[in-house]
């Protein structure tokens, strides 16, 4: 459909509905497009050039934001605190990343810090035995901060090399609820200073410009230095990352491709690049 | 916001006399960006856009003193009339149980609103159950189980059994006890799995259900139509739960998603709390979306 003949309007309309419908935003979107016109202006580009094109400037845009996967490791434990909205994918997360962690040979301990959502210290539990790696639990409906508490000093003493913490799903807009993860944080420090050495933010994939928000408030709240990205295998293109990884310059680590305990994969940019342009 | 918005835009177009079918078409074009940036679909917005043109010419907004109040209030009227007809309860089935079936993506909130359903019904004097039919997520059943606990409603559960003969099995419990209505949960699941498409379809025609709702997450992108689509197409929806809107989400898949399946939105979620669930209020909404 953009395959023939001479950049006009319709066609620029067209790469517009490609990438808005990719849920790069109206802002990165004028961007790209604004530079289709001004490229148009000094010679004509045939329609397969359009997309190529249009793909090179993305990684452009993209390219600040290296290829994912784990960051250097420079401590053990390494403690990560998994955050972000409800159902966006962080309990399922943590139990890919602990059987890929412990598949290297790495002592992974999982800490159960959702101790607010009916079953979901069950549900971790159900992962932590499928991945084969060591859980701290509290009781629903006791202190997270007492749980992380637990969970890092047995981290300290088992000398695990890898800490998971999973934590309650909450809307950025809920400040008390934020709050309580500067608490986490405050809780962390006390048992392993450096801790958390990364605040990972999971997002789901099918997010729309929400997601720029919600990436905005969780940097300020929680101090989140890495994002995991969900729910990709579905239609959704997870455009959202790039006016995030613009803004925020957070590194995308991780993709989640499924439910199950593999379908975690690390990030790289052209994947979005690649989502978008098909 | 919208309203600043298009009276500096008109207000800049005031000196030089008459308002013109362009200057119209210009202002819209802000518009659009405001209902993109809420997440209302590409298409979705451009047919909407086109309809409020017609009526913004038509309505001689070229000829008022003010032009931004005539186009708000028209963009207005239009979304309350997109969004869909006033609240109506749900459908009742001719013989009891009514059944209800929850339906959705991965972590939309059908388990919790499941529980919320359960507690409203149970408000308004009815006896409704609750049927676990999830039995793919790790403590999924677990989970309802505890919300049924919570809203006090019981729930039919069989760990070993598949997720159509619960739904069945459930439907028989609701019967023998006597129980007005019966609202079965499912496993979130990709509009594109057709094993597990093909699995909910199974599942509705075991139990007939008067209402076949789909639940979808507040904040959802332009992804909102091709999962609402698939499922109306595939299963057949009756109606719309958009979750998660105690957050700051605009919304703008409430728009996409009743425009694209012609279902009407029934109830929102806004808190993970039993009492957190609203009748669907076509006003609200449109105030939310245009910002
Ligand atoms: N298809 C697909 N589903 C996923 C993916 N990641 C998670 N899910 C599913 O999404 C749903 C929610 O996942 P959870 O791990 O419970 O999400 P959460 O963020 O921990 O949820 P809360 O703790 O309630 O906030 C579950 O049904 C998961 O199986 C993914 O990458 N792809
Ligand atoms: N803030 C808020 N959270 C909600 C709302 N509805 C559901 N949740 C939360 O969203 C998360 C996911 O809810 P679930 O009910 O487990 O979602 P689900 O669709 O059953 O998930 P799957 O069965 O994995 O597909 C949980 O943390 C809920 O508490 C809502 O309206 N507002
Ligand atoms: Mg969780
Ligand atoms: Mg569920």
């Amino acid at each position: 459909v953009l395959a023939d003949g001479v950049l006009d309007d319709d066609k620029i309309d067209e790469m517009e509905e490609v990438l808005i419908s990719a849920d790069l935003g109206v802002q990165t979107t004028m961007e790209l497009t604004d530079r289709l016109r001004d490229m148009t202006q000094h010679r004509d580009l045939l329609g397969d050039e359009v997309i190529t094109t249009m793909a090179r400037e993305l990684e452009k845009m993209l390219s600040d934001l290296d290829a994912g996967g784990d960051p250097e490791i420079t401590e053990r434990p390494w403690v990560t605190f998994v955050v972000g909205v409800n159902g966006s994918g962080k309990t399922t997360t943590i139990g890919k990343l602990a059987n890929m962690f412990a598949r290297r040979g790495e002592k992974v301990l999982i800490v159960a810090a959702d101790t607010f959502r009916q079953a979901a210290v069950e549900q971790i539990a159900i992962w932590a035995d499928r991945a084969g790696v060591e859980i701290v639990r509290g009781k629903t409906g006791s202190d997270p901060g007492a749980v992380v508490y637990d969970g890092l000093s047995s981290a300290v003493s088992r000398k695990v090399d890898r800490v998971l913490v999973d934590t309650a799903g909450r809307l950025h807009t809920k400040v008390n609820l934020m709050k309580e993860l500067e608490k986490l944080d405050r809780v962390a420090k006390k048992i392993i200073p450096n801790a958390p050495h990364e605040v990972l933010l999971v997002i789901d994939g099918t997010t729309g410009q929400n997601g720029l928000s919600q990436a905005k408030a969780f940097v300020q709240a929680s101090g989140v230095n890495a994002l995991a990205v969900t729910k990709l295998d579905g239609t959704a293109k997870g455009g959202v990352i790039v006016p995030i990884g613009r803004e925020l310059h957070l590194p995308v680590r991780w993709i989640g491709l499924g439910e199950g305990l593999d379908d975690l994969v690390p990030f790289h940019p052209q994947m979005v690049v690649r989502a978008v342009f098909g | 916001e919208l309203t600043d918005k298009l009276e500096s835009f008109f207000q800049g177009l005031k000196g030089r006399g008459k308002l013109t079918e362009s200057d119209v078409k210009a202002a819209l074009r802000e518009v659009r960006r405001i209902l993109l940036e809420a997440d209302v679909n590409f298409q979705v917005a451009r047919d909407f856009l086109k309809k409020v043109q017609e009526r913004a010419v038509g309505e001689e907004v070229l000829r008022s003193v003010t032009p931004a109040q005539q186009v708000i209030k028209i963009l207005h009227d239009e979304l309350v009339k997109l969004l869909g007809e006033e609240w109506t309860p749900l459908r009742r089935a001719k013989e009891p149980p009514t059944v209800i079936l929850m339906v959705g993506l991965q972590g939309s909130g059908k388990t919790t609103t499941s529980g919320k359903l359960g507690a409203y019904f149970r408000r308004k004097g009815m006896r409704p159950i609750l049927a676990a039919c999830d039995l793919q997520r790790p403590a999924a059943v677990d989970q309802l189980e505890r919300v049924g606990e919570q809203a006090g409603v019981p729930v039919v559960t069989n760990r070993q059994g598949t997720p159509v003969q619960v739904a069945s099995e459930a439907k028989q419990q609701a019967r023998a006890g006597g129980h007005d209505t019966l609202i079965v949960d499912t496993a979130g699941r990709l509009h594109i799995d057709d094993a597990l498409m093909q699995e909910l379809t199974e599942i509705r025609e075991e139990v007939k259900p008067s209402e076949v709702l789909f639940v979808a997450d507040g904040m959802t992108g332009q992804d909102a139509v091709n999962s609402a689509k698939a499922f109306a197409e595939r299963l057949g929806i009756t109606g719309v739960i958009l979750t998660k809107l105690d957050g700051d989400a605009r919304g703008g898949a409430a728009l996409s998603i009743r425009s694209v399946t012609g279902e009407p939105l029934r109830f929102i979620g806004i808190g993970e709390k039993l009492e957190d669930l609203e009748e669907f209020h076509p006003n609200r909404m449109a105030d939310r979306i245009l910002g």
